[in-house]
């Protein structure tokens, strides 16, 4: 029905200006609106996405990483109106920098408290950040074998000085 | 209610009986390209009851069964189990332990089971109504999901709110 | 002309062996096909990629980072037909495990004494890999600067040891 | 035929005047995402004539222009400058260093100078055939071209081989 779904679009809506808010920053401008409001289940959802003072004129000038950062938060404001039992999320850190992989796996922990989340990743700092890892490796030639890894010695610290 | 392991045997490039243990908050996956890890995002999407195989990065739903190497001949069979801890008794059923099988043979045919007992597909499905898990859950997230998100396509965003309405 | 076509063709599709090859391994299966050759202007290309003995039907059915890499090879085989004096890779690595970033890294600097590279990237191996370095970042709201960036002070070890 | 620097100012978030140099074979370039890394990316295309607003992911050619933010009003016109090494003579100019300059207006007008001195478009195409240097070359390579190989959309790799032969 048409009022369930305007209850739901409200409370997704709320959820993401919270999330987007704490993965990008305290006073960025973001919304979700119906485009078209006279007829609300055929019209397709803009999103409204401005970091940090920026006047992006649509998403597609966003950066890869604010990109993907937005849906993250789109995603996240679905979850919390249902949170799902388990989340699976395969890789979704690659395109962001050191900062935003922090931001993202605090939301994980926060969440991990309700739902259980399974992360894939090539990033060290998320490894630092999970509580059990698996490693797949290639066994023999084309079948997969598993095993759990120790993350007991695990330097990743980068120094960038400005040097003019 | 949570995982608590998955088994997984001739299912993609898993040809040996491999079993996962879920039993922390957050459990990571890690390793190198083409390895796996993927396979095993698959391998719980087909359990739960995938049906399109462009879902599973295939052409055709065969395509799951470990298709052999240089030395080693093609599986015979797929077979993925999820076993769910149900203490807290929110799956309708009497056990602890609720573990949901799904086989597909080389011939095509395919079975499905609850605790090891056959049934059908729409079982498994009225199993997990209502509790927010199945294969198109918009909890099983990869860069495609984002994409799609990102270009609405099909009025992908519309859809997905409708979903967790 | 369909000759010089053929001609270019024969010569990209004897480097993407050799690429192929050595981002992969030496004993890994790979070709190019005109998959029509009675019209070969009109015929598309198909790419066969099988690493480390394993039977993918289609180039789908390969890793997001395989795929990745694979694109690579071909684009890395048009290059030594037709050096480009310069080349600029926009986070090229994101999907790649360390061994294969390692691998890319080290064919951009075989390459690089013929042409100029320009990597952007939020890969720490990949950073201790170039000559120089410059560091983005929003100087004010909004508004990009840059600086050039000391990679003094780096460790990334990662020991991951079998516990089963 | 080396790159020697790029200066640009007005163009996308780079509002002040910024000179990046490229004397090395490697260059890397680091940064937060939204920082500015691809607009770098994109401002080597435009200045080499890129035409399709798509390619520097635009709805329009206007949107390369500074647009302002709280504090700052939107720049009057976008100006990318690429000055090559041309001490091997490989460009067809009696100079050591050549400079491309491409200018757009707010007003729409848009500008193109070689060494400082107005010239067309079509001069600079000229300057640079059989060199490998262009806006469409393979050799600027990001996510999307990666895709484009891999999904093989509208004959994209044959497409390539014919444009490298
Ligand atoms: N039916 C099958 N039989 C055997 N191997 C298969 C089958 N289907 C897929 N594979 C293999 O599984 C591998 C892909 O694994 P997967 O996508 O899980 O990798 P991954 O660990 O996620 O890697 P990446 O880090 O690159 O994403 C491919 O090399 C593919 O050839
Ligand atoms: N005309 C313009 N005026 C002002 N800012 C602009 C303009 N066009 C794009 N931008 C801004 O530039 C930023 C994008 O920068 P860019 O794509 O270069 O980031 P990046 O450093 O590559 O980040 P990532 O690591 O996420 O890929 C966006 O936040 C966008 O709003
Ligand atoms: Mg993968
Ligand atoms: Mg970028």
């Amino acid at each position: 029905s048409t009022t369930k779904y305007l209850e739901a679009f409200e409370e997704v809506r709320e959820n993401f200006k919270m999330v987007f808010r704490s993965l990008f920053t305290e006073d960025d401008d973001c919304d979700l609106v119906i485009t078209n409001p006279g007829s609300p289940l055929e019209s397709d959802i803009g999103i409204i996405a401005k970091p940090k003072g920026k006047r992006p004129q649509s998403l597609s000038q966003l950066s890869g990483g604010e990109k993907t950062l937005t849906a993250i938060a789109f995603l996240f404001s679905l979850y919390l109106l249902k949170p799902a039992p388990f989340c699976i999320f395969d890789e979704l850190d690659a395109p962001l920098d050191d900062t935003n992989v922090e931001k993202l796996n605090k939301i994980i922990r926060k969440f991990s408290k309700e739902s259980q989340f399974i992360i894939i990743t090539h990033n060290k700092a998320t490894m630092a950040a999970v509580d059990v890892m698996y490693g797949v490796y290639m066994e023999q030639q084309g079948i997969s074998g598993l095993s759990q890894v120790d993350f007991r010695s695990f330097e990743h610290d980068l120094v960038l000085e400005r040097v003019s | 209610m949570r995982f608590s392991r998955l088994e997984i045997k001739g299912f993609k490039s898993f040809a040996n009986d491999t079993v996962i243990h879920f039993n922390e908050n957050v459990t990571g996956i890690v390793g190198p390209n083409g390895s796996g890890k993927s396979n095993i995002v698959d391998a719980i999407r087909w359990v739960l009851g995938e049906q399109k195989s462009a879902e599973l990065r295939l052409d055709k739903m065969s395509s799951v069964i470990f298709n052999g190497t240089k030395n080693k001949k093609p599986a015979g069979m797929a077979q993925v189990s999820l076993i769910f801890d149900n203490t807290k008794n929110i799956l309708p059923v009497d056990y602890n332990e609720v573990k949901i099988t799904r086989i597909l043979y080389q011939s095509g045919e395919s079975e499905y089971r609850l605790n090891n007992v056959t049934c059908r597909l729409k079982d498994i499905y009225s199993l997990f109504a209502d509790t927010g898990v199945g294969s198109n859950t918009y909890a099983i997230i990869g860069f495609g999901m984002v994409e799609d998100l990102l270009n609405n396509k099909d009025n992908y965003r519309r859809m997905m709110i409708e979903q967790a309405a």
